[in-house]
């Protein structure tokens, strides 16, 4: 019998915009881009973070963990609005 | 609700906008519309009007574009960012921008508005059926033109009513050749081309030439999508093509295979392999209107909303019945104030009592009748069947009941009376009301019948071929009387001049709506005359007209002619 094709998971469409980041990456890009953290860090980037997560958390209405979780995940991928939800 | 640092507003309530240009996705009038309706939202309760401009400087300007459109702030392809605004003030500064890597609904999936043909401009509904095929897409079969067309009803077989969808051998948009349709094939830059190209722009923008010799003519236009286009990879705005084959495999249908985002997509060749030439699958898409409401409230001011159900909320979320939150509501009356005109009436419990007790004075019930709900609220009611000036008091017609606000602007937006004790021969679906101020008799349209009630005796029904109109015409949807003997009868995008007293329709008619009465929707299902002024309605939005046909309002029938709270 024909042996089944396997198809990749995952291929690089030509002309998609696409970001190789890793969750934690997208997660603070996210976070900078629509006010929530400052693009310059203090010394402990995992308190930033968390406070960060934690300020986007209260303020969308999720459950407010302070950790990279999945509902947090999943709003940060929901389509939206560009302009930042903190600051100008 | 939350605003800018500084509450940054407009100094002046009268607001202009320009369109720049316009989504492939959607037909132009589609897009013009749900603009229309977004400034609405925010007009029903702040003192703000709005006015598009087509030449000089507005406040506030409306582009599409993808990726880097011209601003600091680039989008990122399908999905993710939608759009984005400016708060008030000069140069870019309340400008509202939108991705047009998305693709533009009204939020429920492909909207093909048709041309020409008979259907008026309705928009194709999918699936129908045709010679008992059902087509779920627009075809060319049954024609030898290769025009793509569709049925703006469920059976074309039965209903026989047909449009053609958007193509660009129909029309283009934009451009300078005033929607004339691409000519292939035609050259450009000493190249001969046969089908529309993004060649010589960087926007991605299609277009094409409309004569054979761009270099020559210059002239130019974009070409519409097809309903079956796609959306963004590298071939925006061409047709799947099935079967296609992927890492040597084959597909006959759109797949998510390859992806980890699990969307659809599909090769725009026979073979994605040798061509590599790819995009989205049309989905169920965005809604113009929803997104422009939510980016006019920051040209206007508003920053994102902590309130989950809040229009300034920022993340995107679909409603059919979209109602502005009291969240957005006070945001925006902080701003600018709200709205005058009459006060609003306290909010009355819309539970139904215990005890029906009729609480209406001017019309007794017979018992053999069930009485009416008198918590019946015409503020709940989305559309109605007609509404009219009749006797000094504007009447709202809905499923055999009616509601009155006088003149006044005294409510009556509960306790609804019934149809048949007012005119008991009308049926409870009326299309149009209306009465002639010289004789002061009233006409009512129901389907191709109507009647005439002079006090309280009544001629009819009659068939409104009687009157002069053609057999095709199924209904008159609004009717404006005038002072001189005569009332304009509206059907759509088609109006007829009744001589009421030799009831017959003046030669030179039909006309169209579109031509004469400009810039109000061409498909309103209720038009009628209040005040000296022209209403016509669509959805639950109103378009004022004054006798020089200039549009000096949008609003809503609910909160503006109700005076619900």
């Amino acid at each position: 019998a024909p042996a089944p094709i396997k198809t990749p998971l995952s291929i690089t469409f030509p002309g998609e915009i696409r970001n190789d980041l890793t969750d934690l990456q997208r997660a603070e890009r996210y976070l900078q881009q629509f006010g929530y953290m400052a693009q310059e860090q203090g010394d402990d980037e995992q308190v930033s973070l968390r406070k960060a997560l934690r300020l986007m958390q209260k303020k969308l209405g999720l459950n407010e963990t302070g950790e990279l979780d999945t509902e947090t995940m999943d709003t940060m991928k929901s389509p939206r609005c560009a302009v930042p939800d903190i600051g100008n | 609700f939350n605003t800018f640092e500084g509450d940054l507003k407009w100094d002046h309530n009268d607001i202009t906008y320009r369109i720049l240009n316009y989504s492939p996705d959607l037909d132009p009038d589609v897009i013009d519309d749900a603009f229309v309706r977004a400034f609405a939202v925010w007009s029903a309760v702040t003192p703000l009007t709005f006015t598009r401009i087509y030449k000089g400087v507005p406040d506030i300007d409306i582009l599409f574009g993808s990726e880097d459109h011209g601003d600091p702030y680039p989008f990122d392809g399908k999905d993710g960012l939608l759009a984005h605004a400016y708060p008030p003030g000069q140069g870019v500064q309340g400008d509202a921008h939108f991705d047009d890597d998305e693709f533009w609904t009204l939020g429920t999936g492909v909207v093909v508005k048709t041309r020409f043909g008979n259907a008026e401009g309705a928009q194709c509904h999918f699936p129908f059926t045709f010679e008992g095929q059902s087509y779920s897409s627009c075809t060319s079969v049954g024609r030898t033109d290769g025009l793509l067309w569709c049925s703006s009803t469920p059976d074309y077989d039965k209903d026989r009513k047909y449009g053609f969808c958007p193509s660009e051998l129909l029309f283009t948009y934009g451009g300078n050749s005033d929607e004339s349709p691409c000519v292939f094939p035609f050259i450009f830059d000493g190249q001969t081309y046969n089908s529309c190209t993004t060649e010589g722009r960087s926007d991605k923008y299609r277009w094409c030439s409309t004569t054979a010799n761009y270099d020559k003519d210059g002239k130019y236009g974009f070409c519409p999508n097809r309903d079956t286009a796609v959306i963004g990879g590298n071939s925006q705005g061409d047709p799947c093509v099935f079967p296609f084959t992927f890492l040597e495999k084959t597909y006959s249908a759109c797949t998510t295979d390859g992806r980890g985002d699990r969307k659809l997509w599909c090769a725009t060749t026979s073979s994605y392999d040798q061509d590599r030439k790819w995009g989205f699958c049309p989905d169920q898409g965005y809604s113009l209107f929803l997104v422009a409401a939510h980016e006019f409230g920051h040209a206007l001011g508003l920053e994102h909303s902590d309130v989950r159900d809040a229009l300034m909320y920022p993340m995107y979320s679909y409603v059919s019945d979209f109602h502005l939150h009291k969240d957005d509501v006070r945001g925006i009356q902080y701003l600018y104030g709200a709205r005058t005109g009459p006060d609003p009436t306290a909010p009355v419990p819309t539970d139904k009592p215990e005890t029906t007790t009729l609480t209406t004075s001017t019309t007794s019930v017979t018992p053999s009748v069930a009485p009416v709900d008198p918590a019946k609220d015409a503020c709940k009611v989305k559309m109605f069947d007609a509404i009219a000036e009749l006797k000094g008091a504007l009447h709202f017609f809905k499923d055999g009941l009616y509601w009155t606000v006088s003149d006044k602007g005294e409510v009556a937006h509960q306790s609804p009376l019934r149809i048949s004790e007012a005119w008991p021969e009308l049926p409870s679906n009326i299309d149009s009301a209306f009465q002639d101020p010289t004789s002061k008799k009233i006409f009512f349209f129901s389907g191709r019948k109507f009647w005439q009630y002079t006090g309280s005796s009544v001629l009819g029904p009659r068939s409104i071929e009687k009157l002069g109109l053609e057999k095709e015409v199924e209904s008159i949807l609004g009717v404006i009387p005038r002072d001189n003997g005569k009332a304009l009868l509206f059907n759509g995008e088609k109006y007829w001049r009744l001589d009421v007293k030799a009831q017959t329709v003046d030669k030179g008619y039909p006309r169209s709506t579109d031509e004469d009465f400009a810039g109000v929707p061409s498909d309103s299902h209720d038009v009628f005359l209040y005040k000296g002024k022209y209403y016509f309605c669509q959805d639950r939005f109103f378009w004022r007209m004054t006798w020089r046909k200039q549009v000096d309002k949008v609003g809503y029938v609910k909160y503006d002619l109700l005076n619900c709270p």
